[in-house]
C-alpha cells in the first residue's frame, strides 16, 4: 500500500 | 521536530503578546485561518484514535488557536490594527475547498474537509506575509515565531522522505501541499537568516 490514507500526522 | 517547532512557534506567539501587551503586527486573519484550519483537520479526534500523543496535541493546537483568537479580539484588540491586516480571505477559501473536492483520498464530507484544512494551511500565512511586507519590518520576537511556523513544515519533509522508504507510503496531498508551505516562507528566511540572526532589524529593502 503506497497511498497514506491513515491520517496519523498532525 | 516538526511538532516541536510548531509547538514552539506558538508558545513564541503567546510569549509575544504577552510581555508587549500587544498583538501588533500579527494578522488576525492568518490566525483566524489557523483556527479553520485545526478545526477542519481534527474532528477525527472523536473517532480516530493514534495515540495519547497525537490527541494531546491536536487538543493542544485547537485550543491555542482559539486562545489567540480571543486574545486579538478581547483582551488586546486596541493592539490590533484592522486597516493594514487586508489580504482578502476569499482568495484563499475558494481555492483550497476546490481543491479539496478535487484532491481527496475519499468523496466523502470529513475526508474533503481534511484535505481542504492541508491546502489551507500551506497558504494561511499569506495574510501575515502580506501584512509583513506592507509594514516592511517586524518586531525580532515576530520574526522568531514566523520562523519556528515555517520551519515546522519543512521539517516534515525529511520524515514524508524516511517513510517512503522505510514504511512504503506516500501521502501526496500532505507532502505537495507542505512543500508549496515551505516555498512560501524561503523570501521570509532568507531575511531573517541574513539579518536577524546576524543582529540585525528585520527590514524589508525599500
Amino acid at each position: 500500500e503506497i497511498l497514506r490514507t491513515e491520517k496519523d500526522e498532525l | 521536530a516538526g511538532d516541536i517547532s510548531h509547538l514552539a512557534s506558538i508558545v513564541i506567539l503567546l510569549h509575544k503578546i504577552y510581555t508587549s501587551h500587544s498583538c501588533r503586527g500579527i494578522s488576525f486573519k492568518t490566525q483566524a485561518l489557523y483556527v479553520l484550519v485545526f478545526l477542519t483537520r481534527y474532528l477525527d479526534l472523536f473517532w480516530h484514535w493514534v495515540s495519547l500523543y497525537n490527541t494531546a496535541m491536536k487538543v493542544f493546537f485547537i485550543a491555542s488557536s482559539v486562545y489567540v483568537l480571543y486574545l486579538m479580539k478581547y483582551k488586546y484588540r486596541p493592539t490590533h490594527d484592522p486597516s493594514i491586516d487586508t489580504f482578502k480571505v476569499e482568495y484563499l477559501l475558494g481555492p483550497c475547498l476546490i481543491l479539496g473536492l478535487i484532491f481527496n483520498y475519499e468523496f466523502k464530507f470529513t475526508e474533503i474537509l481534511w484535505s481542504f484544512s492541508i491546502w489551507l494551511e500551506a497558504v494561511a500565512i499569506l495574510p501575515q506575509l502580506f501584512m509583513l511586507q506592507r509594514t516592511g519590518e517586524a518586531e525580532a520576537i515576530t520574526t522568531h515565531y514566523l520562523a519556528a511556523l515555517g520551519a515546522y513544515r519543512a521539517l516534515y519533509i525529511p520524515n514524508w522522505i524516511w517513510r517512503y522508504f522505510g514504511d512504503n507510503v506516500v501521502d501526496p496531498i500532505a507532502v505537495v501541499a507542505g512543500l508549496v508551505q515551505t516555498g512560501l516562507y524561503l523570501d521570509f528566511f532568507y531575511v531573517y537568516f541574513t539579518k536577524v540572526l546576524q543582529g540585525q532589524k528585520f527590514e524589508l529593502p525599500a
